[in-house]
């Protein structure tokens, strides 16, 4: 994984390929859980950093759930291999680390990103059919069970945010919540798309502010003050509804419901200049900074047992 | 494969209630074919929208009449695109084998 291009894009085989190389590379520390299948039956693959024990507390990572969204898949490829880079180094991670285990999922919506770069560029759903429509896939982060079909999501199979025929349909989607329910222990659930730079907490679906909103919003704006230390890149940030809209169906607002307290959601760069299409010399730049407000989002999960 | 020649990504800044009405009233309308990349959130805060070729002039018009204002974010989205493909398949071809 030394030699893999992280200032550049990449396919879905690539990307499958760079997470069993790095799985080969760090046997002890990088282990790699499928969760399941999506709807065109490619293996949702979730990487698992980990230095041992049973069942610890965990922090979740996703990127991609929105296919069309590359620099997230991008990133996440970068983090990885951050992960395994300063594990030993950098005695944050190392504490984080020796303690807790993470959770990442690269390629969130496999489907779509494969669509994405075969067919339709512009791709942002999953890929199952409708049925008595001919409009494919639903958006996967109007799809669960948190005031499922609410305002901020569209009943119309031919909307970008369909929320799909019932809370949970997509197996993408699915997959994901079998996992968090089974595992138990997960505290912190971060899930990472782009752009117009934001980091948000919940809710999405309702106004009524979450019972945690002080703590969550204190770190929040440590972890956007941390982010533009690097490169100056100003973030936005709050709940959701407030900093957004009104958007029923979110997955971090299931994940709060949950019991997990450190649900966050980030919009990654850029102000619009590119929007999806942001340029491949923007990856690393992205990910280092994102890095930076991971890291004040996972020490502090670390820091805070609940 | 779909391509977006011709296709513009707008970028509006709603001024005022009326005009976030009249944006989320476009939303909802399958008229245009628009896809938005950023919704209509609040006034003051940048929607972004690809408008496919067919209807851009249309568009342009319907946004006009209303007194809306707007910029051109991205001129032509195929073009960039190209460019990106262009950049991995040279990126793809430079990679070292592996030894």
């Amino acid at each position: 994984t030394d030699s893999y291009d992280y200032y550049n894009y990449h396919t879905i085989s690539e990307i499958y390929r760079f997470q069993d190389m790095l799985v080969a590379e760090n046997p002890n520390l990088v282990s790699k859980v499928v969760i399941g299948q999506s709807y065109e039956g490619r293996p949702l693959n979730v990487l698992k950093f980990s230095t041992g024990g049973t069942n610890r507390r965990a922090i979740w990572i996703d990127t991609g759930i929105h296919s069309r969204e590359w620099v997230t898949q991008a990133s996440g490829t970068w983090f990885a291999k951050k992960i395994v880079t300063d594990y030993g180094r950098d005695a944050a991670l190392t504490a984080i680390l020796d303690n807790m285990d993470i959770f990442l999922e690269i390629v969130t919506n496999p489907d779509g990103f494969y669509y994405s770069h075969t067919r339709n560029r512009m791709w942002r759903k999953t890929r199952k059919p409708n049925r008595g429509s001919s409009c494919i896939g639903v958006d996967p982060n109007r799809n669960w069970d948190a005031g499922f079909g609410g305002p901020g999501a569209s009943s119309s199979p031919c909307s970008e945010t369909y929320h799909g025929p019932s809370a949970h349909s997509e197996s993408e989607v699915k997959s994901i919540v079998d996992f968090v329910k089974s595992h138990g222990n997960i505290k912190a659930f971060i899930s990472i798309h782009a752009y117009s730079q934001m980091l948000m907490y919940p809710y999405g679906y309702t106004r009524t502010a979450v019972k945690d909103q002080a703590e969550l919003h204190a770190v929040a704006q440590r972890a956007v003050s941390n982010l533009a230390s690097l490169y100056g890149t100003r973030y936005r940030y709050g709940s959701i509804i407030n900093v957004i809209y009104q958007a029923s169906g979110g997955t971090i607002d299931w994940t709060y419901n949950q019991g997990i307290k450190y649900s966050y959601t980030f919009e990654l760069r850029d102000t619009g200049r590119y929007g999806f299409v942001l340029p491949a010399s923007q990856i690393v730049p992205t990910a280092r900074e994102t890095w930076l407000a991971l890291m004040t989002l996972m020490d502090h999960t670390f820091k805070n047992p609940y | 494969k779909e391509t977006f020649e011709g296709h513009q990504v707008f970028r509006i800044v709603p001024k005022d209630d009326v005009q976030l009405s009249l944006l989320k009233d476009l939303e909802d309308m399958f008229e245009f074919q628009l896809d938005f990349w950023k919704d209509v959130t609040g006034v003051g805060t940048p929607v972004d929208v690809r408008v496919p070729l067919d209807s851009l002039e249309s568009f342009k018009s319907h946004l006009e009449t209303r007194d809306v204002d707007y910029s051109i974010m991205i001129e032509d989205l195929q073009a960039v695109l190209d460019q990106e493909q262009e950049e991995m398949d040279s990126a793809a071809r430079f990679a070292q084998p592996r030894n």
